[in-house]
């Protein structure tokens, strides 16, 4: 099983809408996924039509091992793919589990008990690099970074490059990055071209190929609920996600 | 002595960008101005012109208590304004913090040890509602909440005011919302108008008239460490931030 998350502690970078169109891509090729909202703001959960009167588990209770963690799995409106969604009480675990023994392991051992039910994991991450973060890149078998095509993003990407480096030593050796995806490319801006060449000098073949564009359609789709391949699937962000779905399962 | 915060723990929406250009038109209009940054990506600190080799001290340890924070005080390029930078050892603070006594009251404290060496204090928090961000609010006189015109920057409205209210209560009972910011706005896309339209409906008064435009000029400035008012003072991104500094400080 894979299991992918999407991590970047710069805020708005495209964590959730990447999260949500790997996703939803991945169960339209018919490979079974999960995607696991681990943000307490929950914008995978709405970005995929689900609200907190629809559903009465989370990631959380499963999280902190209260529940099965197979209660708090919902199908949603594609095929092949369920969400684990999350509630605003999760904010709280980050200070619970601070006390708490094998503190990063808590998601691990509770994905050890889906068993076989999924070939894939996605995991949208907050905007920080605290424990949910950790915890998500110590089950993770391959991290996906989004990097806006703006001057803050490039800065952060140290710090978060440490982060896993820390990660992979110490509490799991399998990690990997699986690539660099860069968002929101204004072909129009020359500080667009200027952030994508930068990254591709520094990081080289770790940055994917598809360049996922500023496209209006993917900021609109997930006030209706909808991945953008149910939204708008000939718009250029349902292309450009199309594309990135070719770099990440053609292993 | 007014100590305002930029709070929202949605990333990206513009909280840096503002914090940043507040603080530099404050202190072109001659107030004596600090500007604090509390978020461990350190934005501020570079989007000011200062790098983790042009300063030794910062506000982790002027915080923690371990120096006078007039150490941790440095100067910028706009007479007036001066900055107490951030470094990433600010992460850290978050989970010491946890199990100290008054673990909210740590920023109020140093900033008391200032006395009067400013007018107004400028707060840029992190994208989560963490003991930081609690710390701020729990110095602050005042709230500013940046929202970017997008749909995800609505849902998490309802959450930030309410724990605005339960600082007010339990910690701070001067605290009050000074105005919600929309910043972002595309006049070419329906979703701003919408977005725009729902917040003026469901906040009112609250949101000032002054609307921020997406203008490349504020995202190209930072990497010239420049805030807009010396990059280019004549574009849309700056002068809608000095109309902003009329509703600001027109007490
Ligand atoms: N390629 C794109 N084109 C246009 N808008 C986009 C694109 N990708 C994301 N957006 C919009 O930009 C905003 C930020 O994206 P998103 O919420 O996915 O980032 P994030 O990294 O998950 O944010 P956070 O750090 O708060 O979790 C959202 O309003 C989203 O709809
Ligand atoms: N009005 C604007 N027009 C165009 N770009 C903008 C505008 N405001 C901010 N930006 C850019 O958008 C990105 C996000 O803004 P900023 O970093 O200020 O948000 P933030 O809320 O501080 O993010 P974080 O949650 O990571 O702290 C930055 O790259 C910034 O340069
Ligand atoms: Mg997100
Ligand atoms: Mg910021």
């Amino acid at each position: 099983m894979r299991i992918i998350s999407l991590v970047n502690q710069k805020g708005g970078v495209g964590k959730t809408t990447s999260s949500v169109n790997i996703a939803a891509m991945l169960g339209k090729k018919s490979k079974r996924t999960l995607l696991i909202d681990l943000d307490p703001q929950a914008n995978a959960t709405s970005g995929l039509g689900l609200y907190e009167n629809n559903f009465n588990r989370s990631v959380y209770e499963a999280m902190l091992g209260n529940i099965d963690p197979r209660q708090a799995v919902y199908p949603t409106a594609i095929s092949n793919l369920s969400i684990m969604p999350a509630t605003k009480d999760l904010a709280g675990a980050e200070i619970e589990l601070v006390s708490e023994f094998n503190r990063e392991h808590f998601l691990k051992k509770m994905i050890t008990k889906l068993g076989d039910d999924f070939e894939i994991i996605i995991i949208d991450c907050p905007p920080s690099l605290g424990l949910l973060t950790i915890n998500a890149l110590t089950a993770s078998t391959e991290v996906i970074i989004p990097v806006q095509c703006e001057y803050f993003a490039l800065e952060g990407l140290a710090r978060l490059t440490q982060t896993i480096d820390t990660v992979k030593n110490a509490l799991n050796p399998e990690l990997k990055i699986k690539g660099v995806l860069m968002t929101m490319y204004d072909s129009r801006l020359g500080l667009s071209r200027q952030v994508d060449e930068e990254a591709r000098q520094h990081l080289g073949a770790l940055v994917f190929e598809t360049v996922i564009p500023r496209n209006v359609k993917l900021s609109e789709a997930p006030s209706f609920g909808e991945p953008i391949i149910n939204y708008d699937k000939k718009s250029k962000g349902a292309k450009a996600y199309k594309n990135l779905i070719k770099e990440i399962i053609n292993v």
